[in-house]
């Protein structure tokens, strides 16, 4: 293994189960 | 077939001039030829290169700035696909749907298969209470013909993100598939991808062998960039996945991809140029039937089974993408860490080849709905650069690293089995595959 320069290193799970019933809506960006 | 080969082609998409009325028919007509002229021609080089099927973006015809208004003269009515159409022979059978019978001579005169994203309109009344006061329904909408030239899947996205107003959802979701020569089928398009419904129910209960994946998909780093994430995804639901992401860096849209379940096989990201790209790779049919198919992760595993590292830490909070992480800094050239969140806790072991001063490193914990731009619920583990060494920039977009990782092992007690993997390294590229592996209990960990 070479030595890697690492920005990011993720593990991104996703809760289906307590996801709304609908994931396209929210309040937009806050700026 | 065992193999075929895919194509993508990442478009720089010809976005019409912003005007205060809506454009004519024919104004809309002539913008998406525009656009039609282009991947026409990266349709026939994928074709005179073997492709037996080719994807082109989100958006891809017409662009993504509109009004419910503005849009309607570039919509078609677009039937189902039951009605068994080839529109380059019979273009008049639905009205007026030029772009259909474009698609369908492309596709049928090149013959190879063409996914593309446009307009469908639907008529409905007052009989129905959903229906919008304009008297009609618009759906964002894929659309795939055979090598033909027959319309054989039409998809309405049913995950539309906040920005897109011009469309409305599907009452439900569809999952969309169909058979091929080489290979089963599904299709979704863009921020479905976070979907349980039809992303996951497509592979899942569907059994599909491709993902064909139109998007228009801006990076935002760390955790959202495209080729990190959609390659990810195909990772952790093991299928191949063809993304076609439209470009344009003002808006840092790139990121296009053919992916299979082991490897990222091509992708394209440029900030470069505003040039389109086409990509090329070939594929397995079937990947579940191939030895090297992966084996599935039990995610939780090994960080359930190991005491969490107590060493000397202080907990900072930072945001990415709004969303409030626990961090914790890592402190020396080597060590064991562990940060948690509610019912999260992530461990991390690590070797540097050097401690820079210049350089800061993080380790984060996540756990809780995401609500902008869409909501949604997440458990993140995350070891990422920190934008400068102070530690209020930890979450901020970094581009760059000189610190080099020569052993690392992140893992988390993960209470989802979606878990999709990331290793991003210096200048937005993807960490290969010979370097880093997934363990079975749930390690990503450096190789050797």
């Amino acid at each position: 293994g070479a030595p890697l320069p690492v920005l990011v290193m993720t593990l991104y799970g996703r809760v289906f189960e307590k996801d709304p019933p609908r994931l396209g809506q929210g309040p937009g960006k806050l700026q | 077939l065992d193999s075929f080969t895919a194509a993508v082609y990442e478009h720089a998409v010809l976005l019409p001039n912003a005007t205060e009325s809506p454009a004519s028919r024919e104004e809309a007509l002539l913008l998406m030829n525009r656009n039609l002229d282009v991947l026409e021609k990266a349709t026939k080089l994928a074709a005179r290169q073997g492709a037996h099927i080719i994807v082109t973006p989100e958006d891809g015809i017409y662009g993504w700035v509109f009004t419910r208004e503005s849009i309607y003269p570039y919509l078609e009515d677009i039937p189902a696909p039951e009605v068994n159409w080839i529109p380059c022979r019979d273009p008049q059978r639905f009205g007026y749907t030029p772009v259909q019978e474009r698609l369908s001579c492309l596709a049928k005169d090149s013959s190879i298969y063409v996914v593309a994203n446009i307009g469908d309109k639907k008529p409905c009344n007052s009989s129905d209470p959903l229906c919008p006061p304009d008297g009609r329904y618009q759906y964002n909408t894929d659309v795939v013909f055979d090598s033909e030239g027959r319309l054989v899947a039409r998809y309405h996205k049913y995950n539309l993100f906040a920005p897109e107003i011009q469309f409305d959802f599907p009452k439900d979701s569809e999952v969309v598939t169909f058979d091929t020569p080489f290979g089963k089928f599904g299709i979704f398009t863009c921020f479905d991808i976070f979907s349980h419904d039809p992303a996951v129910v497509v592979v899942q209960d569907f059994e599909v062998d491709s993902v064909l994946y139109p998007t228009a998909w801006y990076n935002t780093l760390p955790l959202l960039s495209a080729v990190p994430f959609h390659s990810a995804w195909a990772r952790a639901m093991r299928v191949n996945l063809l993304a076609a992401n439209t470009h344009n860096t003002r808006m840092h849209m790139t990121g296009s991809g053919i992916y299979s379940p082991e490897a990222v096989k091509v992708y394209h990201y440029d900030m470069e140029t505003e040039s389109g790209q086409l990509l090329l790779s070939e594929l397995r049919c079937r990947p579940r039937s191939q030895p090297t198919y992966p084996a599935a992760v039990d995610w939780s595993a090994y960080a359930r089974s190991v005491k969490p590292f107590l060493s000397e830490q202080t907990h900072f909070p930072g945001l990415i993408y709004f969303d409030e992480f626990t961090f914790t800094k890592l402190k020396g050239k080597t060590g064991n860490y562990t940060v948690c969140q509610k019912d999260l806790c992530c461990h991390l072991s690590y070797k540097m080849s050097e401690k820079r001063v210049d350089e800061v490193y993080a380790l984060g914990a996540f756990d809780g709905l995401h609500t902008v731009e869409g909501q949604y619920y997440l458990q993140i583990c995350t070891l990422l650069k920190c934008q400068t060494t102070d530690l209020r920039t930890c979450g901020e977009p970094v581009g760059s690293a000189f610190t080099t990782f020569e052993e690392f092992s992140l893992s988390g007690t993960f209470g989802t089995s979606y878990v999709f993997p990331q290793i991003i390294l210096s200048g937005s590229q993807l960490a290969p595959e010979r370097h880093y592996e997934v363990s079975r209990d749930g390690r990503l960990q450096s190789r050797g």
